[in-house]
């Protein structure tokens, strides 16, 4: 069994589970937030059979579109005078997935 | 040293970090929520010894005891114009427990 | 590439997040709380490539400083006519580190 955990954009987190759950995948979902933004976002953690983990793979893949979008940042992390924001680039939606290995599972 | 991962049922939760505790294992607890009933849940993190991890997997199986129940779902996943509720039986309780290896732990 | 999973102090969790992002290293926050306090506290999973994994433990190390405290504990586990709070040592601030290995990671 592999422990697919995937962090994914809070929009794209409905239409996730409702795939997963049609394709017969069990997931549970765990609130979190990014270090970067300090927004909200969603953390998958998705237990699957190893010959499944290719077909979960895609799963996200279909319905996690990314796109760019410009965020104005107060740069924390300059120097304190500046208080101007600073446009930056980041990537919206998408996913950032790791895939771990489980050494023994149970359904107790 | 293991990481033992499991997501059981609020009911169980108090009784479950009591019996950890007293049997001297340590636990992080995290709110979660299952992907299909969408009902809330806890997710555990038990660093564990590895000579430790047998007895681990016992404490959750005396605590987590599971039961079978009928719960009416709108069949989100069905063809929209039916909206009767479907009965499906379902586990309530027990613990899905996923075992992973840690490479290296420190207390800092 | 790692999974760096860290429990630590919410009073740390700022700085931490600061000092990993100037180390341009990414991160997810979890709110989580302990097994035996039953308090809040933080659970990061810090995705890493396997050469900067000691820099973030450095950066953990610089960050998250233990100290000791004396804690009133109602004890739970002792026998329940005793309702006379007894003092515990417990450790503040730190944080209980576990490295995983991920087989697989996407940015999707
Ligand atoms: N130091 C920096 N400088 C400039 N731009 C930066 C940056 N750190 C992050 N970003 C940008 O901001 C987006 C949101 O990051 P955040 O940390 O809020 O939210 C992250 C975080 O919660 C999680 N994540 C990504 N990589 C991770 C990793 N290696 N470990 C743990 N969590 C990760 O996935 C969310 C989305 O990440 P994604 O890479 O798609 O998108 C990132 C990236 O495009
Ligand atoms: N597509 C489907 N069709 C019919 N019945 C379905 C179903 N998916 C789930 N169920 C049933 O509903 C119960 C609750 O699932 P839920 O996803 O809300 O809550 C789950 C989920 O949060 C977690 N979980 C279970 N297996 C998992 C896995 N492989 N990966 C990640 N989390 C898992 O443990 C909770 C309890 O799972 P458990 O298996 O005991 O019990 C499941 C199962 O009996
Ligand atoms: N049975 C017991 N008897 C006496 N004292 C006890 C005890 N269990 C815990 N303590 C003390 O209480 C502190 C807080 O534990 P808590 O479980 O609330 O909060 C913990 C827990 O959330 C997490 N944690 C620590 N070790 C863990 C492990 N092996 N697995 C999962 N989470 C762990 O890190 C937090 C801080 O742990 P840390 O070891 O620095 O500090 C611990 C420890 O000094």
């Amino acid at each position: 069994m592999k422990l697919v955990m995937c962090v994914v954009d809070d929009m794209d987190i409905h239409a996730l589970l409702d795939a997963l759950s049609e394709g017969g995948f069990q997931a549970t979902k765990l609130a979190s937030s990014g270090g970067f933004l300090r927004r909200g976002n969603t953390t998958l953690l998705i237990g699957v059979d190893d010959e499944k983990k290719e077909e979960v793979l895609q799963v996200i893949r279909r319905v996690c579109k990314p796109r760019k979008q410009m965020v104005p940042m107060t740069p924390m992390l300059a120097a304190e005078e500046s208080i101007i924001p600073v446009d930056v680039m980041v990537r919206m939606g998408g996913a950032t997935v790791f895939v771990l290995d489980v050494l023994e599972n149970y359904k107790i």
